[in-house]
């Protein structure tokens, strides 16, 4: 909620850029947007119809580079690095930052070893400088490092712009959420209503005894 | 709102919280304790 | 209207401690009224005490048969009950910060003192009444408040008393019976000796327009809290604590029965007062322990239920 909060006013700085440029200039635009540090967020300016018409003109690959960013990693890159303009130090670092939340997004515990391989890192001491300074002080992961058993525990990883198909399993994730916490709801009611019979037929117990008793203290006196 | 789905995405992304067999076990044997508790006081009210 | 309260009317204030309407009636004063920050600040430094007891003053005003609480402050001592006048420590303490209270514009005076009983019970000891005898001797109006930190965690709600002490020689009449509580072993006979020298105040509490406004903001840091945390996990020494000491009372039940002759069973004639025998507290000892128990464990599962049991 804090990344969002402090990402809004970007994301309306560079939506409303987008909107009042075309063509070449976006180009401009979409580098400044993904080497942006604090700006972890592209599916508002994808939206924008100024640069999805970027598709299919000279500057489709500004397209595909703002894609990347919003969903894709930095595997994604190596692969279709033809395709898509070179990167500067800030993207490769946006990138970077932005395939460990996508990591994070499927595992909790990340392995060092999947972590370096995933960010071209070579050795351990430049995967914790990585995941300390760039990503936990950003604020978009928060975790333990686990140098003993070589891993990254993740507590909170901000969340990256959807993908299409991602929504139908949110709502579902939702709706069954929705339903166990109904059920549990029903339950504690039911229990509830459970200890207020037990209750009443404890107290009737106990006065039916204390009544026999002192019938037969009576009888006995 | 692209925002409020990031932000349930990732709450999402939180579930569950803990998933491990050393939390279940401790988890257990925590319910075994208080199950335990429960029951030595019935045998004193007994 | 909710605001009035905090106003301080030194005028009347001074009439009232001219009149002195306490000193025909020991049981004058009936009512406690505790604001939200004196009842936050007390039980915080109570709690950071952890088992060593700690103590406090009290700054407030009183109205009617009403003791009005409005701050606390914390005093630099420690184990009170383990020395005869531990606020001997801090007097110097004391008359500094009165006399910059003033300075600073705070009219109100010092109404009372609390300090903890970390894990048995909201109750004035030996040493507890002897002091406040004193304090009510030289410092009327003054108020005793007691806080257990241990049973606020494991009960969940805030272990409070407030006390007045009856003066020397006073015997009251018959008291209505006080909610019960459990008292260790080690305790029993220190609270048994002086429970009648003193009686319980009815508390209530109040907080500002302000006071509403910060708490509500809070309100989220207070549920992430208080889901994190767990009373079984937290005081299991405690809970320990209480069952070892309830097996010691079951032992102490069972040789007084074998060394009665005839057991419990008395007469109605010889009976001077209804007393709950000594199994039956004990029975009610072991429920209380339970409970808090189950209470503990309950949250756990409905947290596990909620928390664990999605997966995307």
């Amino acid at each position: 909620m804090d990344i969002e909060q402090k990402q809004a006013d970007l994301i309306e700085h560079f939506v409303k850029q987008v909107s009042a440029n075309k063509g070449s200039f976006l180009a401009s635009i979409i580098i400044e947007a993904t080497s942006n540090p604090s700006l972890f967020a592209f599916s508002e300016i994808l939206a924008v119809s100024n640069v999805a018409e970027l598709q299919g003109t000279e500057h489709s690959m500004y397209l595909n580079l703002l894609r990347l960013f919003a969903h894709g990693t930095w595997s994604d890159y190596k692969i279709n690095a033809g395709s898509l303009p070179n990167l500067v130090a800030e993207q490769v670092l946006k990138l970077k930052q932005l395939t460990v939340l996508t990591l994070a997004e499927t595992s909790k515990v990340l392995p060092y070893d999947h972590l370096m391989q995933e960010l071209d890192v070579t050795n351990v001491r430049e995967l914790e400088d990585f995941l300390i300074n760039e990503c936990m002080y950003s604020g978009i992961v928060r975790g333990k490092l686990d140098q003993l058993r070589r891993c990254f525990e993740v507590q909170f990883a901000a969340g990256r712009d959807l993908r299409p198909a991602q929504l139908g399993s949110m709502i579902q994730t939702l709706t069954n959420w929705l339903s166990t916490s109904d059920n549990l709801l029903l339950t504690i009611q039911e229990k509830i209503k459970w200890a207020d019979t037990m209750s009443e037929l404890d107290k009737k117990h106990k006065k039916e005894v204390d009544d026999r008793v002192e019938d037969v203290k009576k009888t006995l006196s | 709102e692209n925002s409020l789905l990031r932000q349930v995405s990732s709450l999402l992304r939180r579930l569950p919280a803990i998933e491990s067999g050393k939390f279940q076990d401790d988890f257990l044997m925590e319910y075994n304790d208080t199950l335990l508790v429960t029951y030595l006081a019935m045998l004193t009210n007994c | 209207a909710s605001d009035a309260i905090f106003f301080y009317d030194e005028s009347a204030q001074t009439k009232f401690q001219q009149e002195k309407p306490w000193a025909n009636d020991p049981h004058y004063f009936k009512r406690v009224k505790i604001s939200a920050l004196a009842l936050l600040k007390m039980v915080v430094h109570a709690r950071s005490g952890g088992t060593i007891e700690v103590m406090g003053l009290m700054q407030g005003k009183t109205d009617g048969d009403a003791i009005i609480v409005m701050d606390a402050f914390a005093l630099p001592v420690e184990g009170t009950e383990t020395r005869v006048n531990a606020q001997a420590d801090a007097y110097e303490y004391m008359v500094d910060y009165s006399q910059t209270n003033k300075q600073a514009g705070r009219l109100e005076n010092v109404v009372g003192w609390y300090h903890s009983h970390p894990g048995y019970g909201c109750w004035l000891s030996g040493i507890d009444v002897s002091t406040q005898m004193l304090n009510q001797q030289f410092q009327e109006p003054f108020l005793a408040v007691v806080i257990d930190p241990t049973r606020t965690v494991s009960a969940g709600k805030v272990e409070i008393g407030a006390f007045r002490t009856y003066p020397e020689g006073f015997k009251p009449a018959d008291e209505p019976i006080s909610e019960y509580q459990t008292i260790p072993l080690n305790k029993i006979e220190d609270f048994g000796v002086h429970c009648k020298q003193y009686y319980s105040l009815d508390i209530t509490y109040f907080k500002s327009s302000l006071d509403c406004h910060l708490l509500d903001l809070l309100w989220n840091k207070y549920w992430v809290n208080t889901l994190s945390s767990s009373p079984l996990l937290g005081n299991g020494d405690y809970v320990a604590g209480q069952i070892s000491d309830l097996a010691e009372k079951l032992e102490q039940a069972e040789n007084q029965m074998a060394h009665t002759r005839f057991g419990s069973i008395i007469t109605p004639s010889q009976r001077k007062k209804e007393e709950e025998p000594a199994l039956a507290k004990i029975t009610r000892d072991s429920t209380k322990i339970t409970v808090e128990q189950v209470h503990g464990l309950m949250s756990q599962v409905i947290k596990d239920i909620l928390f664990n049991s999605v997966r995307p």
